[in-house]
Parts: C-alpha cells; sequence; structure tokens
C-alpha cells in the first residue's frame, strides 16, 4: 500500500 | 489604502475557480510588489501558492502591507456576479475589516459594489526553497486535464513516470489498468501544443487523482501547465496567469509503506 505525508513535512514552517 | 484594478474580471474569476476546490479560506498578503497567497488544503497535502504582480494590475496602489483573512467560497459567489468583461477593482482601507469588490460594465452604465467581511486567520506560512527538479515538464493544459480525468476512472492515484523517451501517465484499479505515453514533439506550429522535456534524471512518483483533478481547473488560465518532479519531494504543478502572475500547486507523493 502507499501512504502520503503531510506537505509541511517537505517544506520548513517560517 | 489598498486598490488593485483589473481591466477585465476574466482573469480573477478562472483564478478564484483554480483554488475553489482546495482552500475554503486563505490570506492575501498584499504589498507594492502585488498580492500573494499561500495555503494548505483542508487535509494538509498539497499547497497553494498564487502571485500576482502589481505591474500586472491597471492601477495598483498598496500603502501599506495588508494580510487579509479571505472567504474562498463567497469569494468565489462575488466574483461570479462579474462579467467576464467587467472591470473589477479590490479596495480596502488599513486595518480593514472589510473588502470591496467594485465591477464596472464596458459601457459604464452599471456599477455593482460588494462588500465581504474579512476573517481573522491564523497560519503557518511554509518556507519553499529554490529545487532543482530531475524533469520538467510543459505540456498543453488541455491534455493534462484530459488524462487525469481519463485515468481518474481506474484508480485514485496516477504514476508519472517521465525519461528521455517521454511521459507515461497511468493508473491501475480493481477493474484494469491505463496508461497513456506522451512524446516529447518534435516540431510543432503553435508553441502551446507541443510537449516539452527536461531530464536531467529519469522519474516515477505516484500521486492522488483527486488532488490533480483539482488542480486542472486552472486549465482555463493558461495554454500550458508545467510539471516540475524529483524523487520524494511534491510535485510542481504550474500555471502561468497572463502576464500578471503564476499558480502553483505543490502535492506530496504517495509512498510506499
Amino acid at each position: 500500500g502507499k501512504s502520503q505525508k503531510g506537505i509541511s513535512s517537505y517544506f520548513k514552517v517560517k | 489604502m489598498f486598490e488593485a484594478r483589473l481591466a477585465q474580471s476574466a482573469i480573477l474569476k478562472k483564478v478564484l475557480e483554480a483554488v475553489k476546490d482546495l482552500l475554503s479560506e486563505a490570506t492575501f498578503e498584499c504589498s507594492d510588489s502585488g498580492i500573494m497567497v499561500q495555503a494548505m488544503d483542508n487535509a494538509h497535502v498539497s499547497l497553494v501558492s498564487l502571485n500576482l504582480r502589481s505591474d500586472g494590475f491597471d492601477k495598483f496602489r498598496c500603502d501599506r502591507n495588508l494580510s487579509m483573512g479571505m472567504n474562498i467560497t463567497t469569494m468565489t459567489k462575488i466574483l461570479r456576479c462579474a462579467s467576464s468583461e467587467d472591470t473589477v477593482t479590490l479596495r480596502a482601507w488599513d486595518n480593514p475589516d472589510n473588502i470591496i469588490f467594485i465591477f464596472e460594465s464596458p459601457s459604464k452604465e452599471k456599477l455593482a459594489e460588494y462588500e465581504m467581511k474579512l476573517i481573522n486567520m491564523d497560519q503557518e506560512h511554509l518556507g519553499i526553497p529554490e529545487t532543482m527538479y530531475s524533469c520538467v515538464v510543459k505540456m498543453p493544459s488541455a491534455e493534462f486535464a484530459r488524462i487525469c480525468k481519463d485515468l481518474s476512472q481506474f484508480g485514485e492515484a496516477i504514476t508519472i513516470a517521465c525519461s528521455k523517451e517521454g511521459v507515461k501517465f497511468s493508473a491501475a484499479g480493481d477493474y484494469g489498468n491505463a496508461n497513456i505515453k506522451l512524446a516529447q514533439t518534435a516540431e510543432v506550429d503553435k508553441e502551446e501544443e507541443a510537449v516539452c522535456i527536461d531530464m536531467q534524471e529519469p522519474v516515477k512518483l505516484t500521486f492522488a487523482c483527486r488532488y490533480l483533478n483539482s488542480f486542472v481547473k486552472a486549465t482555463p488560465l493558461c495554454a500550458q501547465v508545467k510539471l516540475s518532479m524529483s524523487a520524494d519531494v511534491p510535485l510542481v504543478c504550474e500555471y502561468s496567469i497572463g502576464e500578471i502572475g503564476h499558480i502553483r500547486y505543490y502535492l506530496a507523493p504517495k509512498i510506499d509503506d
């Protein structure tokens, strides 16, 4: 199966 | 005071149609340089980044930086009240509670004003680094929309595999599977019909159809779409907005458990 991480885990919170 | 005018509301109408599926509310950051929006969808899987440069407007005045929280659902309803040929003006005062949308017909015989309450929003702002992508595909936006729609019938996700031979879109489900290959166009009469692949390394990534089908709502904005991909990072799906700016959608790839 495949899952999905949230988009914020790829970009740093400013 | 903030005032921004576009000679034709069509652009703003299309922008709202392009974000309304993903965003129910968003903060519009207004400054001298223009209007910027960065917002995640409710599930925080995708990110919308909208940039409208001040020099693309017919009139633009922003005396001090403003962050205006807008209800996108309401804003979409208001923009639907404008005819495509109407002039649209956005106006707000300093420290505003409201924003005013003014639509004027080309003959100037009809003038409509809609006032919308602003909302207070706490939003995470994400820093998106400049990235060199392994594959950048430029293709007709209508073709991409068609492929997403067609493949969505077969599964919940679309795999995009890009190599020097071309780009392959595929979907698999309980009832069958489908794949569509596009080769780079050798020569085209019209630039907007071209498929152009810039590949450093082959890439194969899988994305949820649901989000791709929301992104393609931006198709009326631009004849071409740009897909930027690298292994294990979000897809960037970009549409230019005339001479005024762009809308970028970022989508996290599906990963093997």
